[in-house]
């Protein structure tokens, strides 16, 4: 389902080239449960952006499902980003003035699902995440964990093949946070591709394989047995 | 340093009422390093808010250094916030156009500190915080963990009495949260007084007491032998 070579992405701040991911190759297969780790600024975010079509790399190649990225329309890659990708953000990126509920309806909305199937949907995602009671709180009336799990429903809302969760538990206690891991591994039974980054070691042991990162490379590929 | 009495806090959305924080009787002394730990939605960060003097209760009572704080000026309140409180937020609520240096300096502004003085010591803080080569970015140009260091840096830079942290390690791979955790360690070590919200073991290990929240109540405040 995904394979890059050399995936590199560098940036230019003033005179200075930061080189956020450098020659990343990765190889995930449709239904793998993955964890991607490794220190604060080591690369993980910059690679899941590339991942999910949200952004584009300064060298190397992306096949998502046997297509060359880079040569997918503006079009065709919302329709990919939409059809076949949930993200969850690692800020949550909700939208600041409206309801929990309409954030959740709002991947619905883009990809015409008819008007009178979006509230059922959104209300069962909401509530898989534990929030039906605080479906009508916008951002600003809810806590720190309520907002990730918002924006973990809206990411689920859409039945993607493909999830990629940045931190998806990092604002949660820790009971929370395995509620949400039971969650995933529940969608990865059921073929979702789950790939997750994450720095606690209690959510990495539900992964079948661990990426770690430093310093913008892939540093280390290793299969485990998952809990 | 810290004295409240049934602090309550309720917020009215729609036709319900949330109680956020109910009846809480909390005393924290100067120079001491309380962890505050809890499910999602427990009252945390309502709580923490009340405590740095950025939000008023809906009932109770709040004495901050034997002042009560309701009966505190607009300016008053300005200037314990500026002096005597750093605040680590857990969505960090950094100024998005500006740099991690101007961010961090902006506490001294509001302080009147003299401008020479002001770049050296936004510069001490975010070497402390690791990340002297980071400078120049702005909040966009920074990875989560990046950003959550910066909003630590700032909460530092103006010597408080008290550091109210929210989250602090909570986008921070382990081995760069325990740093921070050391960093947080020292300055209790120099009289500081360190209260912090964390959802994991690894961090509350460091504090000398642990106050739990459920459903906005207070429901258990047990001393432990810090590590
Ligand atoms: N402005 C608001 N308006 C309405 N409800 C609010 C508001 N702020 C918080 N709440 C509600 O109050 C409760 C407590 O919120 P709080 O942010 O204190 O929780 P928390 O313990 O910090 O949670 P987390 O660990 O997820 O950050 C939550 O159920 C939340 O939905
Ligand atoms: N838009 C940008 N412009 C310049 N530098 C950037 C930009 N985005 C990220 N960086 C830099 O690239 C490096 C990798 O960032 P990235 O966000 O991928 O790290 P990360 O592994 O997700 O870190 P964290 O665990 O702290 O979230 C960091 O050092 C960061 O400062
Ligand atoms: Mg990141
Ligand atoms: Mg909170």
């Amino acid at each position: 389902m995904i394979e890059t070579q050399s995936l590199t992405k560098d940036y230019v701040v003033g005179a200075d080239v930061v080189h956020a991911l450098a020659d990343a190759d990765i190889r995930i297969d449709a239904g793998e449960l993955v964890a991607i780790m490794g220190p604060s600024g080591s690369g993980k975010s910059t690679c899941m952006n590339l991942l999910g079509c949200l952004d584009t790399p300064s060298a190397g190649s992306y096949h998502f499902d046997g297509v060359e990225v880079s040569s997918m329309s503006t079009d065709q890659l919302a329709a990919v980003r939409n059809e076949k990708i949930g993200f969850v953000f690692q800020s949550f990126n909700l939208l600041g003035r409206t309801s929990a509920l309409h954030n959740v309806e709002m991947p619905l909305i883009y990809g015409n699902t008819p008007a009178r199937d979006r509230r059922p949907r959104a209300v069962a995602a909401l509530s898989a995440v534990g929030l039906a009671d605080r479906m009508d709180h916008t951002p600003a009336q809810l806590s720190g964990g309520q907002m990730q799990r918002v924006a973990i429903a809206r990411a689920l809302v859409n039945d993607p093949a493909l999830l990629l969760a940045d931190e998806p538990t990092g604002a949660l206690d820790t009971r929370t946070g395995l509620e949400i891991m039971a969650l995933f591994q529940k969608l990865n039974g059921t073929g979702i591709t789950v790939v997750l980054v994450t720095h606690e070691p209690e959510v990495a042991r539900f992964a079948q394989r661990i990426l770690r990162f430093r310093d913008g490379r892939l540093v280390s590929d290793q299969g485990q047995t998952p809990e």
